[in-house]
């Protein structure tokens, strides 16, 4: 099972 | 004041329509040195990074910075005024409540004048680092578009697996699976046919195809796609302009 991940953690989201 | 001339309003179309399928509400950051924008879709796994150079435009003034914030949605309905090989000079203001599109045919027999209401978008600009990538690819557009309608079609997953000599693509759904498997070549008298890959370390990333399904209307501006990849970290797919990119940076899926 696959699971998306975000941007969230990589870049610094508003 | 901002007074940026397209020579062809195509372009200016070509730009929008390359990433105004996934995200909507866009920051436009106009200064001296060109402009640049930035947004991230509602899922927050892919980031749009736009670079427009002074070099781009046929004339260009922007004496202050202006942020123009804009609902794509809104700007594409005017874009789809005008013709493709009219010039479209955006002009506004230093503090602008609108911007004005303005579409003059080359005879200047036709001027056609739109105002487009801005809004106020709260988002933050990211100064995106320089990532260190483990392998980049460059390919023809229309090789990445087709593989990504391809295997599409089967499973709402796509593999990307580089090794030293070749870049497999792959799928796996309800329906079925498949396998593209694309090995780097130099065409000489075509070079933009070619395909190129530079491997520090074999890569294997999996990513929603419907994120490379809109990534891949990118492809209207540019005949070739790089492709940068990392294990465990987003995906950067650039489309250059000939002053400035178009770039995607897209989260993988992984297992759990």
């Amino acid at each position: 099972k696959q699971r998306q991940s975000t941007l969230t953690g990589f870049f610094k989201l508003a | 004041m901002l007074e940026a001339k397209f020579e062809e309003a195509s372009l200016f179309k070509r730009i929008i329509d390359g990433f105004k399928d996934c995200v909507q509400l866009v920051n436009f950051q106009c200064k001296q040195d060109g402009i640049i924008a930035q947004a991230v879709d509602d899922s927050r796994v892919l980031l749009v990074s736009l670079e427009i150079g002074v070099e781009a435009f046929q004339e260009y003034r922007c004496d202050h910075p202006i942020t123009l914030g804009i609902d794509l949605a809104s700007l594409s309905k005017i874009l789809r005024c005008g013709n493709n090989n009219d010039t479209l000079t955006l002009i506004a203001e230093d503090t602008p409540d609108s911007v004005m599109l303005l579409f003059e045919d080359t005879k200047k027999d036709r001027i056609a004048e739109f105002n487009l209401k801005l809004m106020d978008i709260d988002a933050d600009f990211l100064k995106i680092e320089e990532l260190v990538y483990e392998s980049t690819l460059n390919l023809p557009a229309t090789e990445f578009v087709r593989v990504v309608r391809e295997l599409g079609q089967l499973s709402d997953s796509l593999n990307i697996t580089v090794t030293k000599e070749t870049i497999k693509f792959a799928c796996d759904g309800d329906i079925g699976s498949g396998t593209i498997i694309l090995r780097p070549f130099i065409n000489m008298e075509n070079p933009s046919e070619s395909i190129k890959l530079e491997m520090d370390q074999p890569v294997e990333l999996t990513f929603g195809a419907k994120y490379l399904a809109d990534i891949v209307k990118g492809s209207a501006l540019s005949d070739k796609v790089a492709i940068r990849l990392s294990s465990e970290a987003p995906a950067l797919f650039q489309f250059d302009l000939k002053a400035g990119f178009l770039q995607f940076f897209l989260a993988p899926k992984f297992n759990d």
